[in-house]
């Protein structure tokens, strides 16, 4: 199974819709999909149209109970895709785990136990770096590192890139780290120049897919569905495919 | 002295441009101004041209030790214009004050010493729901709720005005709550048919001022300045200064 944290602690960059449309064109393309919702806002579950608000168990009750396995938390929403829901009860986990042994394993130890039972699990993160975040990396064996074209967008990619780097050296981890441009709108020499200033830092990370800006985007979290699920041929559509088949050939090289 | 959180749990609606336009204007109008940077990414303090990597002191000195005041850790960046700088230490307050007693009331205690030196200060939040965001409702007399056209956003928007109505039946403060909409364009239907909603739904509490898109922010953003020192006649100028401009007429209503 492959596991991939999408992260920035810069808000409002794309992680979710990254999250929630690659997860969604992996099982369209066949794959076995865990999509596991780490951010207390629950944005990931409410895009894929799960009703946040009464929900009998989360993500929360995945971190702190160990009797709780991911089946018995997980949703069906479509063929291939199951989701890990969050609520906002899962704000509290920072202080109810505070000092206690071994609370950044969490995450790692549910995903290890449902290993064989999905081709990729894919984790969206909340816009900040704390425990969730942190579990989130140590769980994964890839972080998908979101960035719009923004020094402050550009500013949070290279902390949690140290994070990553931090938690590699540490628990001796092997990470594999790759960046994701969104909300590119090439009409602007301001993009043009951010994406040029992206590929010379990031160089091989970067993906050759770059998602272009398009309101669809919005139209679709409204009303809960993936993009290849409410505007199929448009132009966000079209780039969250040929990343998802970016994701793919990346099998070949692991 | 007026006190005013700009808040949104839901990342990237806006929250940092706001609070440094709108600290910026008030100080060219002549108010004294300060800004209190309550995030960790510190991108207000980056906003405003502040090195945020080697600070002797920050926003976490104000919030943990009590005899460090504003007035020992405060910035001027331009003239009337003071700021709080922080920087990613910050995100260790949440741990380090867990369980202690009076801990949402630090930021109150010692902005409450300042009253007299300054007649506005803005206080920036990070996109959470965490002790920082609740410092700074404790804190401020009023809350500005920053939303952009989107589904999530105005699900954070409607959470957040609930935290705060919590806390004034809590505590018994009276505060009042303004909803601002940011990153307007009204080339697109989705916003101008999300404009209408939260106009439905917020009423009298939304202001006048809608900021419009402009990539000007982000330039401006880049160069560490505020908008009115960077690209002063263009469509997000003009409307920063419009709500400045009703943010002061507020004033006769107070
Ligand atoms: N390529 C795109 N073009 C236009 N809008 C987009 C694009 N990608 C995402 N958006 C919109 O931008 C907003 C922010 O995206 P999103 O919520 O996915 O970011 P995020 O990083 O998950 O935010 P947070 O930090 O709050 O978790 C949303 O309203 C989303 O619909
Ligand atoms: N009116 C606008 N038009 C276009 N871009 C804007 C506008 N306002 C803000 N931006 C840009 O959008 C991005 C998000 O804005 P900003 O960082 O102020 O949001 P935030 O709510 O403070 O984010 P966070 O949740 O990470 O603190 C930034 O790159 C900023 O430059
Ligand atoms: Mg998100
Ligand atoms: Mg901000």
């Amino acid at each position: 199974m492959r596991s991939i944290a999408v992260v920035n602690q810069k808000g409002g960059c794309g992680k979710t819709t990254t999250a929630v449309n690659l997860a969604s064109y992996l099982a369209d393309f066949g794959k076995r999909v865990l999509l596991v919702d780490c951010d207390p806002q629950s944005h990931a579950s409410i895009g894929l149209g799960v009703d946040t608000d009464n929900l009998l168990t989360s993500t929360y009750d995945v971190l702190m109970n160990p009797q709780t396995s991911i089946h018995d938390v997980s949703v069906e929403v479509t063929e291939n895709l199951h989701v890990v829901p969050s609520n906002v009860v899962l704000s509290a986990i920072e202080q109810q785990l505070s000092g206690k042994p071994d609370r950044e394993n969490r995450l790692r130890r549910k995903l290890d136990a449902v290993e064989g039972d999905f081709d990729y699990t894919i984790v969206d993160c909340p816009p900040s770096v704390g425990l969730l975040t942190f579990n989130a990396i140590v769980a994964c064996s890839e972080a998908m590192v979101v960035m719009e074209p923004s020094y402050y967008s550009l500013h949070g990619a290279l902390k949690v890139t140290d994070s990553i780097n931090l938690v590699r050296e540490q628990l001796g981890l092997k990470k594999r780290i790759r960046v994701l441009l969104t909300m590119f709108d090439k009409r602007t020499r301001f993009s043009q120049e951010f994406l040029r200033e992206a590929q010379i830092r990031f160089g091989r990370e970067m993906f050759d897919t770059v998602i272009r800006r398009t309101v669809r985007f919005r139209e679709a979290a409204n009303w809960g569905v993936a993009i290849s699920h409410y505007a199929r041929t448009c132009t966000g559509a079209r780039d969250y495919k040929s990343l998802t088949q970016e994701v793919i050939a990346d099998e070949e090289r692991l």
